[in-house]
């Protein structure tokens, strides 16, 4: 799912 | 990473340093709203709460503290420095900004991703993050006039989102599952709402004069 990617924005 | 949301981080990044920078030489939070200051602490520590447990790159973490420092120590210069704090515009900073706080908690609490406690609460920073410049905007016009650096602060601040959203734009169409529609409109909400300044912005100072 998308919001397995890490969150690498500020 | 890509240019946009390197210019993006670096606006920001700007914005931030303006701010500190007029604070901290000419010693004055003039036109500047402590409100607004208070809403993006709380954005900060409720977006970058994984900073220490999920590692992304030294950029990422190094970026992070800066907005968490910088966000902190100008709520402090504005309330406890003895000099920046008489010039601090009491009576005219009046938005009900806890107001905005409730209503994006429960919407993060209705609308995430994810129901975890780091998801809903990263979330709740992105609704809160779009409204936080309402207190400083209503400031602006009770003010009228305001000086440049304040000026340039509100014109980086309002930039730097909108540089993201093209970010998004690209990895959208770079990235395969590159889709956060929250971000996205939250995003879009938080630029629109400056668009009357940026109006103003172009047409005086760019002229050369001060904003009105």
């Amino acid at each position: 799912r998308p919001s397995m990617i890490k969150k690498d924005e500020l | 990473m890509n240019i946009f949301r390197l210019a993006g981080d670096m606006t920001h990044l700007a914005s931030v340093l303006v701010l500190l920078l007029k604070i901290h030489t000419i010693k004055s939070c003039a036109g500047v709203s402590l409100r607004t200051q208070e809403l993006y602490a709380i954005v900060f520590a409720t977006r970058y709460l994984d900073i220490f447990t999920s590692f992304v790159s030294v950029y990422n973490t190094f970026m992070k503290l800066v907005f968490l420092g910088s966000s902190f120590s100008i709520v402090w210069y504005m309330r406890y420095h003895k000099a920046v704090h008489r010039t601090y515009d009491r009576e005219q900073d009046t938005f009900r900004h806890w107001f905005l706080v409730l209503p994006c908690l429960v919407l993060a609490l209705l609308i995430h991703e994810k129901f975890t406690f780091l998801e809903v609460l990263w979330t709740f920073s992105l609704y809160l993050e779009a409204v936080a410049i309402l207190p400083q905007l209503v400031l602006l016009q009770r003010t009228r006039n305001i000086d440049n650096l304040t000026g340039q602060y509100i014109f980086l601040l309002g930039g730097y989102r909108g540089l993201y959203i093209l970010n998004w734009i690209y990895r959208y169409f770079t990235e395969p599952h590159f889709v956060h529609w929250i971000t996205w409109i939250a995003g879009l909400v938080q630029t629109l709402l400056y668009a009357d300044f940026f109006y103003y912005y172009f047409l005086r100072f760019i002229g050369g004069r001060g904003v009105e």
